[in-house]
């Protein structure tokens, strides 16, 4: 049986897309079987496996409004083992059209149940914020992973994740765990990085992935040409980190 | 009469509230009398001016949801002629509770109209997504601002943006006009920068700001310590590259 893992954050541009997409690269690198959902509206994740969003026939979007099968919105990726359900513009309109649904934050829980039989991991990146997408995220989800950025606005937001993890796990999904919060962008030789690293890792001890992930362009630059950093340079320091992260995150697998 | 202009980009973490502080202190510093809104629930630009978030009797969610007028939410800041209308958690659940509200995407436009009066720039920092607190914003604005940092996944949000924006034009605010395009953490010695920026000024021409601002960690800090970066760092390139930026708005109202 698959786990469910949302990539969750509602402070901006902290690297959940990035995290997204090269977490489980290195997890179908290592012989696992994933699944990428995108439920942002902006369709980064699509981009950064080079899929184009333009063309697409089904996306998530089908999947939340029109009862479409996770199954039928399924695309291949350059990478064997990783598969992707896509986003497009056509999520900005779900918040609001959520709105008035039957039971409209378990829309997603109920559509992925039946993967978790045929993939070791599903990951689902979020936007940055905590509206119906999310939390239908959250909900479907058997834990959550946080991309934190070292800088001063990213920690401000983690009191408010905490909550809304909280409210879910007491009223609409119990077993919810959280995965680990992840240092992204990280620069040893900024004073702020080392602080905040500090901080978080007294205040949330093994909650924190040992495995940080260093500020490096190539990851901006793979992205440009729709791939994850393995595909684009394996030696750079954030191709390593990832792989390490997928590694960390199969040995807790095993022992939660 | 003031002149209301949004900071607004749904891609997260492009650098809207590090614009909107330090602008509005650019131009406070420069001797125009300025109000800057904060309608992001993570309520960055609120605690980036140093204002504490938990200890507020009124904020900007009062000004939507129980019709208080914005006057009496307006407080000081560090620096003369800089005042905030602060944000908090409350505005979390706001685009809900906005959904059944009578003329919803007006709400803003009603309560800033008299402010025009007593400052001459407003700006209203805006959250990572295109839900009704943003629309709001465009609504009640002049013209609107968009920082756009030299990366991949940020130009692809772009095309989305301008079909936002031309939505509300013809729907909602006739007048709304692009203030311009902003490239922020601008760095000369990566490729990928300078490929978006010759990209951005052939697409856009003179909607792009001739500033631009370096990514410089000094910003994060000063934020850290709730200070615009003048008063933290005046003689730091950001700094200048921010009051250069203030001077070019200034520019650009005289003659437009
Ligand atoms: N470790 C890193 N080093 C350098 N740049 C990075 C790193 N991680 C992410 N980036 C860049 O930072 C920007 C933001 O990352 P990303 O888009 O993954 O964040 P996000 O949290 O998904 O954003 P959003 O909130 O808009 O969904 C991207 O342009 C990305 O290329
Ligand atoms: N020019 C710059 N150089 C270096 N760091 C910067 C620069 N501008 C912004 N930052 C940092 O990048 C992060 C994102 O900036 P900011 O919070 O202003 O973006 P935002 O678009 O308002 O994010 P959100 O989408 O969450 O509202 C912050 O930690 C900030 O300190
Ligand atoms: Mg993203
Ligand atoms: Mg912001």
């Amino acid at each position: 049986m698959g786990i469910i893992i949302s990539i969750v954050n509602q402070k901006g541009g902290v690297g959940k897309t990035t995290t997204a997409v090269n977490l489980a690269a290195g997890l179908a690198i290592l012989g696992k079987k994933v699944l990428l959902i995108d439920i942002d509206p902006q369709g980064n994740a699509t981009s950064g496996l080079g899929i184009n969003k333009d063309k697409l026939e089904k996306s998530i979007y089908n999947v939340f409004i029109d009862n479409t099968n996770l199954e039928n919105t399924i695309k291949i990726t350059d990478i064997d083992n990783l598969f992707i359900v896509p986003a497009n513009n056509d999520l900005i309109g779900a918040n609001v059209e959520l709105h008035n649904v039957e039971q409209r934050e378990k829309i997603l829980h109920n559509k992925t149940e039946r993967a978790r039989y045929k993939f070791d991991y599903i990951f689902i990146d979020c936007p940055p914020s905590l509206g119906y997408l999310t939390l239908n995220a959250l909900v479907a989800s058997d834990s959550f992973l946080v991309p934190l950025q070292c800088e001063f606005f990213a920690m401000e937001g983690l009191a408010q994740l905490i909550n809304t993890f909280n409210l879910v796990r007491d009223r609409l999904n119990q077993n919810l765990y959280i995965e680990g919060i992840l240092l992204t962008m990280f620069d040893k030789d900024k004073h702020i990085s080392i602080e905040i690293e500090k901080e978080v890792r007294e205040h949330f001890k093994d909650k924190v992935f040992k495995t940080t992930i260093p500020r490096d362009i190539k990851l901006t630059e793979a992205q440009s040409f729709g791939k994850p950093i393995m595909l684009y340079n394996m030696i750079t320091k954030a191709s390593t980190s990832y792989l390490q992260l997928s590694k960390e995150v199969i040995t807790n697998a095993k022992t939660s």
